[in-house]
């Protein structure tokens, strides 16, 4: 629909690039999903709760830096085993994990969240959005777990997952970007396989245009994000340059 | 590049990230 963009681009193709997409998510994924059930009844007491809360703000701040810096760490090691990820220039790649990782990070998420608890494993155990009360940003934090909610309730399979995180991260709109043509006909071509996997999976018809949406959703919380950043930066300068890990900084230019 | 130098360097590695 989008004329000198869309390839073409066979079955065979597309199933090429949904299996290489699913194996970069599992050998990337930090957490299998049989381990992430196996620890699924381990949540914070009362006391353990309370001690987070009851951390100075920038001690927490840091160990969510740290946290997510982690996260995103496996989410470069996907994008590098992405077919064609390492064909864009380098300057792509950057702009495109520099925008996108943490965007990856959430939707990734979901595979983390436990949704009858209203938790999320952080830091050896499941925790609920109180466990975070010490970061002063509660209503980023219930748009999170919001987020996390929704994606659940979508019960997207791990190849589903995969090609969905793909297309996140190969988004062609990104600013800055030097090939943009490129990275369009890869985006593309992740959004073939991912519907083809959908209609393989015999999902509801619906199911790809909501996940379109969540797009700006998770624009929406990246940019929250930055805020709360700068918000706390401005008060903190020191313990973000010389506390916060160099790869958080580099990304959210703190 | 120097202000990305440890993406470039994540990018670069073949193997799983570098300490940080």
């Amino acid at each position: 629909s989008n004329g000198d963009t869309s390839p073409t681009v066979s079955m065979a193709e597309l199933d090429h690039q949904a299996q290489i997409i699913s194996k970069s998510h599992l050998e990337t994924c930090q957490y299998l999903r049989e381990e992430l059930q196996q620890m699924s009844w381990q949540n914070f007491l009362q006391d353990e709760v309370e001690s987070y809360q009851s951390k100075p703000r920038e001690v927490m701040w840091q160990l969510c830096a740290v946290k997510i810096t982690e996260a995103i760490q496996y989410v470069v090691e996907f994008a590098k085993r992405i077919d064609g990820f390492m064909d864009l220039c380098q300057n792509d790649q950057i702009v495109l994990l520099k925008a996108g990782s943490l965007e990856v990070v959430f939707v990734r998420m979901c595979r983390m969240f436990d949704s009858q608890n209203n938790t999320v494993y952080f830091d050896g155990k499941f925790a609920g959005p109180d466990v975070f009360k010490a970061l002063g940003c509660d209503d980023l934090i219930t748009s999170v777990f919001d987020f996390a909610k929704s994606m659940c309730s979508l019960h997207l399979s791990e190849d589903e997952l995969a090609l969905f995180s793909a297309f996140v991260l190969l988004s062609a709109d990104r600013s800055w970007l030097q090939e943009k043509l490129q990275v369009e006909k890869l985006q593309q071509k992740t959004q073939l396989a991912l519907q083809h996997v959908l209609q393989k999976n015999q999902r509801e018809d619906g199911l790809l245009n909501k996940l379109r949406c969540k797009v700006s959703a998770l624009r929406s919380l990246c940019s929250r994000h930055t805020e709360k950043l700068s918000a706390f930066r401005a008060v903190y300068p020191d313990i973000v340059g010389t506390h916060f890990p160099p790869l958080y900084k580099e990304l959210f230019g703190a | 590049k120097e202000k990305h130098k440890i993406l470039h360097q994540l990018l670069q590695n073949s193997t799983s990230p570098v300490d940080l």
